[in-house]
C-alpha cells in the first residue's frame, strides 16, 4: 500500500466521521442529502459482499466493517433519529436515474459476468456519480455549512488520492483497472467545482454561498 | 475464460 492510497483511505474515513459528528453534535442534519447517503450504504454493501469470502488483510477488513456501519448509522441518523430536522423539500434528485444506469452499466461493461463482480462493478460506477443528489441540494439552496464544505472536500480528495495511487501502482506494478480508472476520473471531475468554491471561499474564513 | 480481479482496495 503506497501512501497515496493510504491517504486516500484516510480521507474517506474523515469524511464519514466528520459527517456523523456534524448530525450528532448539531442534533440536525438539514443541508444533508439523505438520499446521497442512502446511495453511499448501497455502494458500501454491494462492493463488500466478498467481506467473509476474500480475506485481503486485517486492516481491509476493519475499514470495510467502519464503512459500512458508519454509512447505515447516517442513514439511521437521517431518516430515524433526527428525521424533523431533514431537508425533504430540497432533497429531491431522482435517485433511480443514478440506480439503472449504474446498474445497467454495470451489466454490460464488467471484468466478469459473475453476481459478485458485478455488484462490485455496480458499487464502482454508482459510487462515480453518488454525491450527484448532494451536490444538488447545495445548488438548491445556494449554500451550504462550513462543516458540509469540510465533509464535501475531504470526500472529494479521497478519489483523488486513489488517482494518484493508481498512477503509481500503474508504474510501479503495472497494475491498473480502467474500470476503477474511469469511474474514479468521473468522480473527482463532478467534485472540481466545488473544490474551486472551497479554495476560494471556505478556506478564506467565508462560508460557501453560490452567487444567485 | 472468467479473469479473477483481486479487489485490493476500498
Amino acid at each position: 500500500m503506497n501512501v497515496f492510497r493510504f491517504l486516500g483511505d484516510l480521507s474517506h474515513l474523515v469524511a464519514i466521521v466528520i459527517l456523523l459528528l456534524k448530525i450528532w453534535k448539531t442534533r440536525s442534519c438539514s443541508g444533508i442529502s439523505g438520499r446521497s447517503q442512502i446511495l453511499f450504504a448501497i455502494v458500501f454493501t454491494t462492493r463488500y459482499l466478498d467481506l467473509f469470502s476474500n480475506f485481503i488483510s486485517v486492516y481491509n477488513t476493519s475499514m470495510k466493517i467502519v464503512y459500512i456501519t458508519c454509512s447505515y448509522a447516517t442513514v439511521y441518523l437521517i431518516y430515524g433519529k433526527f428525521k424533523a430536522t431533514y431537508d425533504f423539500n430540497h432533497d429531491t434528485f431522482r435517485i433511480e436515474f443514478l440506480l439503472v444506469p449504474s446498474a445497467i452499466l454495470a451489466f454490460l461493461v464488467n471484468h466478469d459476468f459473475s453476481p459478485l463482480e458485478i455488484l462490485w462493478t455496480f458499487s464502482i460506477y454508482l459510487e462515480s456519480v453518488a454525491i450527484l443528489p448532494q451536490l444538488f441540494l447545495v445548488s438548491k439552496t445556494g449554500e451550504a455549512e462550513t462543516i458540509t464544505s469540510h465533509y464535501l472536500f475531504a470526500l472529494g480528495s479521497y478519489r483523488l488520492l486513489y488517482l494518484l495511487n493508481w498512477l503509481w501502482r500503474y508504474f510501479s506494478q503495472g497494475f491498473y483497472d480502467l474500470i476503477a480508472l474511469l469511474s474514479g476520473i468521473l468522480q473527482t471531475v463532478l467534485y472540481c467545482d466545488f473544490f474551486y468554491l472551497y479554495i476560494s471561499k471556505v478556506l478564506k474564513g467565508k462560508k460557501l454561498s453560490l452567487p444567485a | 475464460h472468467a479473469l479473477h480481479i483481486p479487489h485490493d482496495e476500498l
